[in-house]
């Protein structure tokens, strides 16, 4: 059986919010690493992989692995009904028809129990290649959701240049074009605000905006993002959590 | 602006 106590009931809430509009039927993989998902999309064009790791949850106990196969929107009105600070335990017996999930509040005086059925999910794993990417850009997520909610309304598509000047996103659309670019800083005082490039070569890469506006609604999990890029592979935007991490996968744009 | 690449392309089943 599993049981997995966390903190706050906010964490898979925020992990559920970022994630519930880019794909609806998952399977939470739990295993001793922890609880663990990965899926694309319908269009096979974004996958996401995330991990809430063992350490973060106290108990974690699993006496064998298993998946829950979950629909998000069936999910997230259940985690609706727990507070943001409450208590969360999840718990599912070994091959199971449901998963439990206990909402108390840090007084201690209210217990909620709810029952999730869950789905026989085929999901299709993905095997993502350890990469070295050309370039890593560390920025405050805030920053890099409003450039992107910016841009969109321009264009479609941002094409994003990393450079040792900086990191440029430009766009350009029937109206005009326009472009935000952000130089390396160090911000002593609230390491957060900084922007950091680590760059091994240029890169200079195009993606749907439509995508990484999605993406963006992981900014409530982390102040910092990560975006990695290699010249003709996926992007990976990464959010950092306390204990694991939301990674999106997006393809580029292609030729001409 | 290019043509849409897919995950599939890049990353396989396993």
């Amino acid at each position: 059986m599993l049981e997995a106590r966390l903190e706050q009931a906010g964490v898979l809430k925020k992990v559920v919010d970022a994630i519930r509009d880019l794909v609806q039927d998952i399977n939470f993989d739990c295993n001793d690493s922890g609880i663990a998902l990965q899926a694309m999309d319908n269009s096979h064009v974004a996958l996401v992989s995330m991990l809430l790791k063992s350490e973060g949850f106290s108990p974690y106990r699993l006496d064998r692995n298993i998946a829950l196969g979950i629909n998000l929107t069936s999910l997230t009105k259940v985690l609706r009904c727990a507070q943001n600070e409450d208590i969360l335990t999840l718990k599912a017996e070994d091959t199971p028809d449901t998963l439990s999930l206990i909402f108390e509040n840090a007084e201690n005086d209210r217990i909620s129990e709810y029952e999730l059925k869950l789905m026989d999910i085929d999901q299709e794993h993905l095997g993502i290649p350890e990469t070295e990417y050309a370039a890593a850009i560390s920025m405050p997520s805030a920053e890099f959701q409003r450039i992107c909610r910016d841009l969109i309304q321009l264009s479609d598509s941002v094409t994003i240049e990393a450079s040792k000047e900086g990191v440029k996103f430009s766009c350009s659309g029937d109206i005009g074009s326009g472009s935000v670019t952000l130089r390396q800083q160090n911000n002593v005082d609230k390491p957060d605000l900084s922007t950091k490039i680590e760059l091994t070569e240029p890169v200079t890469l195009t993606f749907s905006l439509k995508y990484l506006v999605n993406f963006c609604k992981a900014s409530a999990l982390s102040s910092v993002v990560t975006l990695s890029l290699s010249n003709e592979v996926p992007l990976l935007v990464e959010y950092a959590m306390g204990s694991g991490f939301v990674r999106f996968y997006l393809a580029p744009k292609i030729g001409e | 602006e290019g043509t849409q690449s897919t995950i599939t392309q890049f990353f396989e089943g396993r």
